[in-house]
């Protein structure tokens, strides 16, 4: 199924990364609604990890991302 | 902790193995569990009893992709491992992905240390905002007794303290950046890159990237020691020389180059000297400064001998860096060069020194370095 809009490979790998471990809905919202969850999301996780709150998906941001990690939630209650 | 603080109801906690990796001896599997589960024990009244059948509290297994707890593991690197919190059923359960390489050295992934930091979830914990703790989410190798006080903290929060056990010395937690009484022990630069370490962490300032990021040394080059006194970088040869006591180790890049690490007597120095307290490559001049106590030496890197008339005291050659109580700085910390100006650290003082005047042309906080 083509990717909704223009995502990128990175989008989606942090896109991943949120419902893993910052606990970010699957599924569809309308695409304004998506990418307010996204921005949120991004800047909890750039909270935890004492990057600088952007909201954006920078080079610092990803590279904390793809770092090999523990796969229980950072935030979100685990059950 | 999670929600709820969810633990166990009791201080006897059953274990079992089910499976093995075929990446260590089983002997080696068993020592790592048995070891990352006493790291908790210590510190609180748990007691683990290892079943070799039937139902434990930790089952404890590996497995690849979709492994029966509708929880994938994702392939080699990323996700290492999980583990469930305190419950029924799948309650303290800890899995390890197959697809990674499990090692109990330094090589990643050392079982002992995911295991450590599985089992904390297992009891109970959840993660961690310090880089220097156990319950930290990213992995990091190093070596000795993995917790630290954040770590302890929050398992005895849980269960209490252990009552005949002495008291075990936490690791030392992760600097703040932005500490204003923050010195450092080493700063260098790596082909564009500033690095500055501080106790068994470094910071990586990208020139593009306002936020340095702070890791373990060990963790990027666990053959390096804890602790870094002194570096530099010698352009021309591309090379960044890393200094710890009487040692230093060579940097291509982020490799360590073969064949060190060498003593640091090999550069000239008396075997008076135990240490290099900073290190600083002036790169108009071909020549490095060393500092150690009161002294400062010059080498020079192309005929790989130290210069006549050194070694010189630091207070006469370079005046006017004083303290907050006026007393003049007569050592440095670590020492940096950049567009013909020194820049000599001194606890949480900086002082940009101009190489041609040859006098003190700003005094800053040493967090300046990181963007404070």
């Amino acid at each position: 199924e083509p990717l909704p809009g223009n995502k990128t490979e990175k989008w989606l790998f942090a896109e991943r990364y949120l419902r893993r471990y910052y606990g970010m809905q699957p599924g569809l919202l309308g695409t304004s609604k998506s990418s307010d969850v996204m921005t949120e999301k991004i800047r909890a996780m750039q909270s935890f990890y004492k990057l600088e709150v952007t909201g954006k998906l920078d080079h610092n941001t990803l590279q904390v991302m793809k770092k090999p990690r523990c796969g229980v939630p950072d935030v979100a209650e685990y059950n | 902790l999670f929600p709820k603080k969810l633990k166990w109801q009791k201080t006897l906690v059953t274990f079992r193995i089910t499976n093995y990796t075929p990446d260590l001896k089983k002997e080696d599997v068993d020592q790592a569990i048995h070891d990352a589960l006493k790291v908790w024990s210590v510190v609180t009244p748990l007691k683990f009893k290892k079943l070799h059948e039937g139902i434990a509290d930790i089952m404890i297994g590996f497995g690849r992709r979709e492994h029966g707890d509708h929880n994938p593991f994702d392939g080699p690197e990323g996700l290492l491992a999980h583990a469930y919190a305190p419950g029924e059923g799948l309650g303290g359960d800890t899995h390890f992905d197959e697809d990674e390489t499990w090692t109990k050295d330094s090589h990643t992934y050392n079982l002992f240390l995911v295991a450590a930091h599985e089992f904390g979830h297992a009891l109970g914990m959840g993660h961690s905002k310090d880089p220097g703790s156990l319950m930290y989410p990213v992995y990091s190798y190093a070596q000795g007794f993995p917790l630290s006080e954040d770590d302890i903290k929050g398992i005895q929060e849980l269960y209490g303290p252990n009552p005949d056990h002495k008291k075990v010395k936490p690791k030392p937690e992760a600097p703040n950046k932005c500490d204003p009484e923050l010195s450092i022990d080493a700063v260098t630069e790596l082909r564009g890159e500033k690095l500055v370490f501080k106790d068994r962490f470094f910071w990586r300032l990208h020139p593009q990237f306002t936020e340095p990021e702070l890791t373990l040394i060990q963790s990027t080059w666990p053959q390096l020691p804890k602790k870094v006194n002194a570096a530099y970088e010698n352009l021309e040869k591309d090379i960044v020389i890393i200094f710890s006591g009487i040692r230093m180790w060579a940097l291509n890049g982020y490799t360590l180059v073969p064949g060190y690490p060498k003593y640091i007597h090999r550069l000239g120095f008396p075997k008076s000297v135990r240490k290099i307290d900073a290190a600083v490559h002036i790169d108009d001049t071909g020549k490095t400064l060393f500092f150690t106590d009161e002294d400062y030496w010059s080498y020079n890197e192309q005929s790989g001998k130290m210069d006549p008339g050194y070694p010189k005291s630091i207070k006469d050659d370079f005046p006017g860096m004083q303290e907050r109580d006026g007393d003049e700085v007569d050592e440095v910390d670590a020492a940096s060069y950049k567009n013909g100006y020194l820049y000599l650290f001194h606890e949480n003082l900086q002082y940009e020194y101009s190489y041609n005047k040859r006098k003190v042309a700003r005094i800053m906080r040493t967090n300046d370095l990181l963007n404070c």
